[in-house]
């Protein structure tokens, strides 16, 4: 199957 | 004090209309470039960021930098309450509790006045770095509303790939499979109509529709949508926000994590 990969884990806290 | 002024106050009910089911609580944060907002859906897959320029406004005053929380739905049920041709006007004290939202109508004497609590929010920031992507398309929004809404009834996600001077979104699922292919077309006569894509490399990457299906609903903000995508990043679709005059007014622009085979 597919694995959603999570929006936070490419672009870091500010 | 803040106070933005907007004469086509569609222009907003249209913004609320393409975040307010992706994200429930979020900040505006007002200054005197602006309003911009950034938050992630509840499920952090995906990203979406909006920004309304000053100048774009009618009227625009903010004496020092506020950042308005509010619950998205609640803001929304109240545009909902402004007519399409409405002036809408926000206001906010400094340190209130609440925005003011005047709405008037065209050639008309009535006014209304809303009033929506504000929230304190704990928002996280995250950092977009600006990089240039591999393959960038442009085409008529509706088109990609259709494509993302045809393929999911097929399945729950597509895959887009771009080679060469088309870009294929395929599904596939339990009743069989589904695939659209669009190709750039020549000059066209009418900007809004015509699907160009730049590509620096081939690309092929998974995406959920539903979240896809969710940013489609930016569509009435603007003829024409733009995908970027590279390896392994996060794909960006990004609805530029123009007014009436064609004037650039900002955006919104959602980010969404890819899916990859375990």
């Amino acid at each position: 199957g597919n694995k959603q990969l999570k929006i936070d884990c490419f672009f870091k806290r500010a | 004090m803040f106070e933005a002024k907007l004469i086509q106050g569609a222009i907003l009910k249209k913004i609320l209309d393409a975040i307010k089911d992706l994200v429930n609580e979020a900040s505006w944060d007002c200054s005197s470039q602006g309003m911009s907002l950034q938050a992630m859906d509840t499920s952090h897959v995906s990203l979406v960021a909006v920004q309304m320029k000053a100048d774009g406004f009618d009227k625009y005053r903010c004496d020092r930098s506020v950042t308005l929380g509010m619950n998205l739905s609640s803001l929304s049920k109240i545009l909902k309450c402004a007519g399409n041709d409405d002036t809408i006007t926000l206001k906010a004290p400094d340190d209130g509790d609440k925005i003011t939202l005047v709405f008037e109508a065209k050639n008309e004497s009535e006014t209304s006045e809303y009033e929506v609590k504000l929230m304190n929010l704990d928002s996280e920031y995250l950092g977009i770095p600006d990089t240039p992507y591999s393959v960038n398309v442009k085409m008529p929004s509706h088109k990609f509303q259709r494509i993302c809404r045809d393929l999911q009834q097929i399945g729950d996600a597509v895959t887009i790939s771009c080679a060469k001077d088309s870009i294929r979104f395929a599904a596939k699922g339990d009743l069989g499979s589904g695939t659209v292919n669009l190709c750039q077309t020549a000059s066209a006569d009418k900007p809004e109509d015509s699907v160009s894509i730049s590509m620096q490399e081939p690309i092929i990457q998974s995406f959920a529709l539903k979240y896809l299906n969710h940013f489609a609903k930016a569509t009435p903000l603007s003829p024409q949508v733009s995908l970027s995508l590279s390896p392994d990043v996060p794909l960006v679709v990004e609805y530029s926000i123009t007014d009436d005059d064609g004037s650039d007014f900002g955006y919104i622009r959602y980010y969404l994590a890819p899916k990859i085979d375990e």
